[in-house]
This record gives C-alpha cells, sequence and structure tokens, in this order.
C-alpha cells in the first residue's frame, strides 16, 4: 500500500542544511505492521510526515494505494489524509475547544459522515481505548496519556488503510500501552497497514518486522529481509 | 525539602466530580530522588503540579524548605518557583518564539540574572542532555525528544533545590534516557530533591525509593519504609 522510494529530505540550506532523512526506501503492505526505531532525532517522525504527505520529500517518491503523492494537487492529497491515512500525532495535536468525542469525530464529519453516526463510532473508539467515561470532557481536563487515547481513538475510526503512528504509547503506563498495541494490531490484522514508530522493544515486537533509523538511513532491519 | 500531608485534588463537582488525588502522603528529602508510578490518569501529574505549587489542593498541606504553600502569596509562590524549582512539563511547554538556549536560559533572566551569564549556563545545560548543536534553534526545529530535553535542561539550570520531572524520557530512545537519568541523578547527589514521574521502571531503578499511585492514592512503595 505504502512505498518510500529513495526518499530525502533536507531542511534549510548551506552551513545551516539539516539532512533529516537521507536516503529511505520502505514498503508496507496491507496486514502488515512494520515498527521504526531509533535514536532520538533519527528522522523517525519525519519519515511519518513524509510517509502521510504531511511533508514534502526533497527528493524521491512516496505512492500510497498507487497515488503518487508529488503528482497530486494540493486538494486530492487533503482528501487522501482524510479518508484513507489515521495519524497519532507525537504531540497528540488535539483541538482544544472540542471535547475527546467530537476530536475523534470531526475528520468523518469533515469527509460528510453524518453527525450522529460519526458520533457512534466516535464513542466505540474511544471506549476501545478505555475512556467512555471521558467522552464530554476537554483535552485540557485530561492527563498526558488520556489525550494521547484520544490522538489514537481518532487516528482509526472509519475505513483508514494507512495507519501513522508516531509513539502511541509514549505517555502510557505499561498496561494501557499493551490494550493499545492490540487495537492497532487489530486495526492492521482487519486490513490496513501500519507504521509504527516507538522506543518500545516491547512493543515493537507486535510488528511483523522492525526498522532501524539511525542519522536519517535505514541502518538494519529484522523480520523478512525485504525493506 | 517537600513534604504533602493529607492532600487532596478534586475537578468539578456534584455527579461530574472527578477526584484526581485522594489523600496523599510524601516527604522528599534533600539528596534523595523519589520515583513515582502508576496507570494512566491516576494522578501523577496531579501531584507534580501540587508539589510545585502550580496547582491548589483542595484540601491538605504542601510544605517546601519549610515554607507552607498555601499561606504564601501568589507572588511569593511565583518567587519561589522560578528561584528554587525546576519543572519539566510532560508536554514539555516550551515558548515558540524562543530559540532552545533562550528557552533554557528564560527563568534565570526573570530571575535577575545577567543575560551574559544566564546564556552560558544555558548553553552548558544543553551540552548536558547532547544538544549543544541545536541551541539556536526554535522549537517547532526540534524532533519530539530534542524538545523534551530543552525542557529538561530548562529545569536543571541554576540553584534548584527540588526537581519535578513529569515523564522526562517518554519521547526518548533507551540511550538518550540513560543519558538524561544520570544528569538528572547527578543534580540530586549535589544536593536538590527530586520527583520524577515515570512508567518505565528500568528508569525508576534510579531512584532511592518508588512510589506507586492508583486512582489518587499511594497503594505501594519500595524501598525505605517512610512515606
Ligand atoms: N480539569 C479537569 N477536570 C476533570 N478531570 C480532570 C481534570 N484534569 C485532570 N483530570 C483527571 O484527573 C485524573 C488525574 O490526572 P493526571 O493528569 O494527574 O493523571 P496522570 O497520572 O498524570 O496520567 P498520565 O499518566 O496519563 O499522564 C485523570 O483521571 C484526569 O482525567
Ligand atoms: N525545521 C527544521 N529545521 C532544521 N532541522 C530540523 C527541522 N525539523 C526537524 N529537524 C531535525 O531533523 C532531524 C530529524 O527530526 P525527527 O523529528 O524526524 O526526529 P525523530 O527521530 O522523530 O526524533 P525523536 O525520537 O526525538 O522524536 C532532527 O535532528 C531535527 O532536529
Ligand atoms: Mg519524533
Ligand atoms: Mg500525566
Amino acid at each position: 500500500l505504502l512505498t518510500l522510494e529513495g526518499v530525502r529530505r533536507v531542511h534549510g540550506s548551506g552551513a545551516r542544511e539539516v539532512v533529516a532523512l537521507d536516503g529511505v526506501d520502505l514498503t508496507v503492505r496491507l496486514g502488515e505492521l512494520v515498527a521504526v526505531m531509533g535514536p532520538s532525532g533519527s528522522g523517525k517522525s519525519t519519515l511519518l510526515n513524509v510517509a502521510g504527505g504531511l511533508d514534502t520529500p526533497t527528493s524521491g517518491t512516496v505512492t500510497i494505494a498507487g497515488d503518487v503523492l508529488s503528482e497530486m494537487d494540493a486538494k486530492g492529497r487533503a482528501a487522501l489524509r482524510r479518508k484513507r491515512i489515521g495519524y497519532v500525532f507525537q504531540d497528540f495535536n488535539l483541538i482544544p475547544a472540542l471535547t475527546a468525542a467530537e476530536n475523534v469525530s470531526l475528520p468523518r464529519e469533515l469527509d460528510g459522515v453524518p453527525a450522529r453516526r460519526a458520533r457512534t463510532e466516535a464513542k466505540a473508539a474511544l471506549a476501545e481505548v478505555g475512556l467512555e467515561k471521558q467522552a464530554r470532557r476537554f483535552p485540557d481536563e485530561l492527563s498526558g496519556g488520556q489525550q494521547q487515547r484520544v490522538a489514537i481513538a481518532r487516528a482509526l475510526v472509519g475505513p483508514r488503510r494507512l495507519v501513522l503512528a508516531d509513539e502511541p504509547t509514549g505517555a502510557l503506563d505499561s498496561v494501557t500501552g499493551e490494550a493499545v498495541m492490540r487495537v492497532l494490531r487489530a486495526r492492521v490484522d482487519a486490513g490496513a497497514a501500519g507504521l509504527l514508530v516507538t522506543h518500545e522493544p516491547r512493543f515493537a515486537a507486535w510488528a511483523d518486522r522492525t526498522v532501524f533509523l539511525r542519522d536519517g538511513t535505514v541502518v538494519d532491519s529484522t523480520g523478512t529481509d525485504e525493506p
């Protein structure tokens, strides 16, 4: 479903140039969960942003379900993200003025789903991550780990085909983290492609294979020997 | 240095009441690092906010270096926080318009330290967490783990006597996390009192004792048998 070929991402130029990604090849199939591990600053979030079309590579190609992202217009990319890609941001990115349930149902409502159905889906997704009682709270009335779980629920509603999760267990204790991994794994088994950035080996173990990033390049990988 | 007695913190009232802390007793001495563990939503951040005077308990007492927080005026509490308490927030709380070095030196400059000395201190603190090259970058030009390390550096500059760290390794790989724990431990050994919220047992192991929170109360503790 997702293919990255020769992807480079450079910030700045000249003396101040920072190479965040330095030629990355990666393929994720439907039904496959790939974990990405690596030191702080090695390019993991950049990899996810580029994979999801939130950031444009300096060179190289990103293809999702046969569509080459660089050949789509901004409108087409936005529609693709809304419909097909679920994104769990490293800093959650919740909307402060909306409740937990409203945050979760927003992408679906923007996609034309009737409010009632979107809200029902949202409540079910919140229940899956243990937040059924917090549906009507605002982000600033939630703990860090609760906010993270709202972000996770939002990424999982609807017919997402690609789930991109940036350290989704960073603010969670291990028991709650396990529950989240179970939901994510079930989603992938149901037919999505999943890319999971994590620095926890025990959560990477839920993936079909793990890719190791260092200084913007893939230095090693486990599982199958395809990139 | 830090004493919490009978601390309760309740949000809302009536049917919507949420008891974040339900009667907590805790003592942290200079030279002592205490870890706090517990499930998501169990009250860890609330405990730290109350300990640092950023939140007021519904009942109970907080005493820092002999000063009872509830008996101080707002100005006195603010001065205490600026001078004596270093806080690493779960969501980092960096100022987007300031560079990494400026973010780290700000509390000291607000405290009357000459800009030049504050900036030298800031660069040294950033070097301690591996960010010497990133001193002049803005928060949005940094990775999640780099932002977290800026927040850590900011909490450690100057003559802090109490360091309150809310999951300071949440966005870090284990090698970088170890480096941070080393810096924190050194700070405590040099004479500070440290309270560390973490959900990682291997980082809690750096503490002198660990307190376990569940539903707002202390349910267990390791190390010495004092609370
Ligand atoms: N303004 C608020 N109104 C209602 N409930 C609140 C409010 N702020 C926090 N809470 C609740 O208080 C409880 C404790 O929150 P706290 O942030 O201390 O948890 P935590 O242990 O730090 O969790 P995490 O590990 O997820 O960061 C949670 O159940 C949270 O939902
Ligand atoms: N706007 C920018 N300008 C310059 N450098 C940047 C910018 N944005 C990111 N970087 C750098 O690109 C590199 C990769 O960043 P990225 O956020 O992908 O790392 P990461 O692996 O997700 O790190 P972490 O584990 O800390 O979240 C880092 O060195 C970062 O400082
Ligand atoms: Mg990142
Ligand atoms: Mg918290």
